[in-house]
């Protein structure tokens, strides 16, 4: 049973991007079949990856009706890209359709070979309209990164607010988790703001926290994940063991 | 002769609402007199200022034509805020209206006080959508924060692509600025970053960069502006030296 996780927070530069290329190919080095989706106008997911953010991908699907496998790129061993292609902002502003236009990426997801698939992470634009709304009905599960900094936190409770709704809508429940990302342990405010997340969500913090460290944002430059740039990173090891509470479930106390 | 300058840039976490409450703030030090517009349903602004972010602004100006002198707050000596509202979430996805639709701030702020103002600085949501479309159809000026990272730099060609798009449809043109935010001059990137911005955009680089400072990250966890939390911090250093680069126009070499 293929588990679907969104990674998504309306608050901008928080780490969603970094978390979807890096997880993802921290499930995949741990033995996983797992697809990545960017469901982001900006494309940075291909970018990370060292592909050409140019070529059609998510957005002829659900612009089109286009299969999912037609525009399905290979990027490492077990780990394929869904690009997010350069027309995707156009979906984001259709208005014919109704309902059916927030279902459209879970229909093409369980029309392809992804949902044999062990994982599909999906990242997120900073906003909250429709394509927010696609991944969120298309996913069994959310991971919201929040960075160590006020504002992020601050951010959440308007990020509750469009969770909430959007199950209200869809009546689908989606499990939710939250990592810790871009922790300056040495900073006072960082501590208080995992202690806050920790407070407000109990049992809901996955175990790792990511560490800020200068290779992640090192790496996409060059088109690598943080495996590819450097292995034996702060970043690697955070996401690497990120990868094994995701597998395993594992929250912070 | 108001300046309107809009804080834009659809990379999300670079200091959008950071520089829109900072700069704004060192403005009206100088003697200014300043108003800032919050155009993001995150209402952030509000928050940073130590103002509650739940009270009417902007939103029902754009969605009811309330006049903006009827939700303008004051802030600071010499710094008023129209605050995002609870509602603006609503204004990005209305459909009726045509063109006009992307005229409603100009005329809101052609009819009210603000016009006698010196500065209005408008802060924009990581997205690209009415919200910022609107921002810009009333600016005669644009500020782009590039936070020290290549995700952000990369980011760049499709925010110049957004406000060329712009420029054509409203026929009206717009002063490019650009600001490099959150730098950290230890990095070897960092360096590197401002490198290329100052090669892809010359005499466009206001000439002071923002260093990473842990003040500026505290400072709206209680609602304050830097000038207020921390005036000998490196923020408040580089924030006002910004204030005197946008008084007199002055960009890096
Ligand atoms: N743990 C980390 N250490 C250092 N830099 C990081 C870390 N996580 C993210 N970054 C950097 O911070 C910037 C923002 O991260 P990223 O782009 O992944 O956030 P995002 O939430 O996807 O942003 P957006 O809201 O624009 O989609 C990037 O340049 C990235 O390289
Ligand atoms: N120079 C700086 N030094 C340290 N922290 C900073 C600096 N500039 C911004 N920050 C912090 O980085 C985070 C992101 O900044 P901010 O929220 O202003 O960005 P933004 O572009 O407005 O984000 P969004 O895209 O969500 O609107 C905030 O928590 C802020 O406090
Ligand atoms: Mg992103
Ligand atoms: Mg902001």
């Amino acid at each position: 049973q293929v588990r679907i996780i969104a990674i998504m927070n309306q608050k901008g530069g928080v780490g969603k991007t970094t978390t979807t290329v890096n997880l993802g190919h921290a499930l995949a080095l741990q033995g996983k079949q797992v697809a990545v989706i960017d469901m982001d106008p900006q494309g940075q997911v291909a970018t990370s990856l060292g592909i050409d953010n140019q070529q059609m991908g998510i957005d002829v699907v659900l612009l089109e009706g286009d299969a999912i496998d037609t525009v399905k790129l290979h990027a490492r061993d077990r780990l394929d890209l869904v690009p997010a292609g350069p027309r995707l902002n156009e979906f984001e502003h259709i208005n014919e359709g109704g309902v059916e236009r927030g279902h459209r990426l879970r229909k093409a997801i369980e029309a392809s070979s992804l949902s044999d698939y062990d994982f599909i992470l999906i990242d997120c634009p900073p906003s909250s309209g429709l394509l927010g709304v696609n991944a969120m009905f298309a996913s069994s599960e959310l991971i919201v990164p929040v960075s160590g900094d006020y504002l992020s936190l601050q951010g959440l409770s308007r990020m509750m607010q469009i969770l909430k709704r959007s199950e209200e809508i869809s009546g689908h429940r989606i499990k939710l988790w939250l990592v810790s990302t871009r922790m300056q342990l040495r900073r006072k405010l960082t501590a208080e703001v995992r202690k806050r997340v920790l407070k407000y969500f109990p049992g809901r913090v996955l175990f790792t926290p990511i560490r800020e460290n200068v290779a992640l944002a090192e790496c996409p430059s060059f088109g690598k994940t943080i495996f590819d740039y450097r292995k034996k990173s702060s970043g690697a090891e955070d996401y690497f063991s990120l990868a094994s509470d995701v597998l395993n479930r594992r929250a912070a106390d």
